[in-house]
């Protein structure tokens, strides 16, 4: 990737990757659409053989040869279901990427340093994965989808072959865990001490949406960087709109187009004939994507604009690579479009390609429209996502096999693509988790998921707070809540030394199912041995010891006590003062205030008073609120966002 | 096989075993019986079990032979 290892703070001679080494030797395992093994991001140059009790390996089959694989790509194996028209199934046993997510994903988060890489000459720079000399091992699992059968058999394989970390840009809507066979695999893969992180979903910015919301594993959502690719439109009435693209063509040609007519359409197969848009530009009346660029293209028209008019943006759209000129309006855009193009008989406007990448004019992060929002639905005691991550225009190694825009009928092949998503955002954060596994080998998932958290940001780089990109239509903007950004956007640097870090393990985990009263047939299916549940936590779920609260105030509780404990981390003796941030209306209390640990690992317990006070009953059900508790020294800062629901 | 198959994940109480099989594969070839040969992937380490092409029927009869946990059948995710 370009940019965003830099935009989280990475730097190449200080701070978290020299400090662990760039990740060198923590192997990620991808559960994805396979591999192009031959991209320079997938370079072994000055990568050591990996460990020796490596038990993994890369498959030698027609269209994928092991010899592909080296000190950096170290397993590729295929369990991908093809159903055959004549029926039946086949595994198809080619790790090779047909479809470019798996080859993005797994190098966003560990390819090699690559000097120069760029998609039609946007996004141009040097590239690096967040953990650029962790190694990869990829699973594939998924071509048009990923049935569970396959996903399954899968992580089985990953953590059978000794990965540290599995990555999974993948979801489903959520199903209560027991009902739910990638919650169980991935409980199986955290016994064994495998971080897990999964992508949140697409569905924001509606609530709740949020999928993979398992305690055991990290959920990510996605945000932008301080990248943008503008292209403007001028339209007949002399208003100027910008947009975003990734249309390139030569300057001169940018300049001489002139005004061209405007032609709504719905974008539709059938809807964009001859006769109607040729020569004209034509207005989708939702966000099409860029394969419709090739239908409009096919159908004789002179240019496309899609508009998102839905809530899911305000100012940060996606960049298409159109093949035809063409840009993607805001909704906030898309809305002055439309009223001029209802304003006059013959509406007509002209494109402006500057094909500039701008970069650090655009407030950021901001979360994306699109990422999925909590909060859990199963679970609403557990605040789910965890994080944020870079997951809007993520330029990052590509497939061979398929064109950029997905589109059959696009002949363009790239190296690097750039999409959005949190599929984007994942693997961001499984680099940053390699980073911290290499720095602290001995940590637990739920230590690293703490780092994670306790040191994300919830401001913006220019220390304002960050804002959801749903929020509002126009200027006024509002900041993303915990419900959209989880504890905020993953810092490497701070993630690398918390200080203080909330543990647990398979019995905290245990415990927590059977708070939920799972029977102990479906306790089974977790954890094998079990014959009954022997215990349950003190308060209930919120009480597992999670780096986040939740506190529920259900119309006849005015006080909840959570409890919380510690770890520390550091090699020094420290000392911590609570700071608390509440709605008005809510008193909270922790004791003792004060936490002094004196020797590493060492643990300290504290508890939280939560007080609603006469005022707060005019809360209406079912209304959330935020705030945070922060244990502070002069060195660390250890920050849990605090989620109120009424 | 039969049209109407699909593909079911078979989840299994390892522990519960019959001494009489000496692996848990024969054991889950012993469940799968005759359609033992549409067994596609057996699963030992983040869970036991293993996934098979299964009528309905037969994967509502799975779901109540002794030692296994839960029938599911197959779905799919999606990448994000």
């Amino acid at each position: 990737t370009t940019r965003s290892p830099w935009f989280m703070g990475l730097h190449d001679d200080f701070g978290a990757w020299p400090d662990a080494e760039f990740g060198d030797g923590v192997i990620i395992g991808f559960v994805d659409t396979g591999i192009w093994p031959e991209r320079a991001s997938f370079n072994d140059a000055g990568l050591s053989p990996v460990r020796s009790t490596w038990r993994g390996k890369c498959v030698d089959v027609p269209g994928f040869n092991a010899s592909l694989c080296n000190n950096k790509l170290v397993g590729a194996k295929s369990f991908v279901t093809v159903e055959l028209e004549a029926g039946g199934l086949l595994t198809d046993p080619s790790p090779r990427d047909i479809a470019g997510h798996g080859t993005h994903v797994a190098s966003t988060a560990a390819g090699s340093e690559v000097p120069s890489a760029d998609l039609f000459q946007f996004a141009g720079g040097r590239a690096s994965g967040v953990a650029r000399m962790a190694r990869i091992a990829m699973y594939r699992a998924c071509n048009r989808g990923c049935f569970t059968s396959d996903v399954v058999a899968a992580i089985d394989a990953a953590v059978t072959d000794g990965v540290d970390l599995l990555s999974m840009s993948i979801a489903y809507p959520v199903e209560p865990f027991y009902n739910d066979l990638l919650s169980v695999a991935t409980f199986g893969a955290e016994r064994r001490g495998v971080f897990v992180v999964l992508a949140g979903g697409n569905k924001g910015p509606t609530a709740p949406t949020v999928s993979n919301v398992a305690p055991w594993v990290t959920t990510v959502g996605a945000a932008t960087t301080d990248r943008v690719f503008p292209a403007t439109l001028t339209l007949g009435n002399g208003v100027v709109l910008t947009g975003q693209s990734l249309y390139n063509i030569p300057f001169s040609q940018s300049q001489g187009a002139g005004m061209i007519p405007l032609v709504r359409t719905s974008c539709g197969e059938y809807d964009l004939t001859p006769d109607k848009v040729m020569g004209k530009v034509v207005v989708c009346s939702q966000d099409a994507g860029a394969s419709a660029g090739f239908d409009v293209e096919r159908a004789g028209g002179a240019g496309i604009i899609s508009v998102d008019n839905t809530e899911r943006f305000w100012d940060t759209v996606m960049a298409q690579p159109f093949p035809l000129p063409g840009l993607l309006l805001s909704s906030a855009g898309g809305k002055k479009l439309a009223d001029y193009m209802s304003s006059v008989a013959y509406p007509v406007a002209s494109f402006n390609f500057t094909c500039d990448t701008v970069t650090g004019e655009n407030r950021a992060p901001m979360v994306a429209g699109f990422s999925s929002r909590g909060p859990n639905p199963i679970v609403p005691e557990i605040l789910k996502p965890d994080v944020i991550a870079p997951g809007v225009n993520i330029l990052a190694a590509w497939s061979g096999a398929a064109s950029p825009s997905h589109s059959e009928m696009d002949p363009r092949r790239v190296e690097y693509n750039i999409l959005s998503g949190t599929s984007m955002a994942c693997p961001h954060v499984a680099g940053v988790a390699a980073l911290i596994k290499k720095r602290h080998g001995d940590w637990t998932p739920a230590m690293i998921r703490s780092a994670l958290m306790t040191t994300a940001g919830p401001l913006d780089k220019d220390g304002r707070d960050i804002v959801d990109s749903s929020s509002a239509i126009g200027a006024v903007v509002m900041g993303a809540t915990p419900l959209a950004a989880g504890a905020g956007l993953v810092l490497p640097r701070l993630a690398m030394d918390p200080g203080l870090v909330y543990d647990a393990g398979t019995q905290d985990y245990v415990d927590f199912l059977c708070t939920l009263n799972y029977t102990v047939e479906q306790m089974r299916m977790f954890v094998p041995e079990l014959s009954k549940c022997a215990r349950t936590i003190p308060g209930g779920v919120a009480n597992l010891n999670y780096p986040s609260f939740v506190v529920v105030f259900d119309g006849r509780t005015r006080v909840r006590t959570l409890t919380r404990t510690l770890t520390l981390v550091s090699a020094r003796p420290e000392s911590y003062n609570v700071t608390v941030a509440a709605p008005d209306g809510v008193k909270v209390t922790v004791t003792p205030a004060t936490l002094e640990f004196r020797w590493p690992k060492e643990k300290r317990s504290y508890s939280v008073q939560f007080s609603s006070e006469a005022e707060a009953k005019a809360r209406p059900a079912g209304t959330w609120e935020f705030g945070h508790i922060a244990w502070e020294n002069r060195k660390h800062r250890v920050r849990s966002p605090v989620a109120f629901k009424w | 096989h039969p049209s109407t198959s699909h593909t079911y994940i078979v989840l299994a109480n390892h522990l519960a075993k019959p001494s009489k099989f000496d692996t848990l594969e024969r054991w889950y070839a012993s469940m799968a019986g005759k359609n033992s040969n549409r067994i596609r992937y057996t699963y030992g380490t983040v869970m036991h079990g293993f996934a098979a092409r299964l009528t309905d029927g037969e994967a509502q009869r799975m779901a109540t032979v002794p030692g296994v946990s839960s029938v599911y059948k197959d779905r799919v995710y999606h990448t994000q």
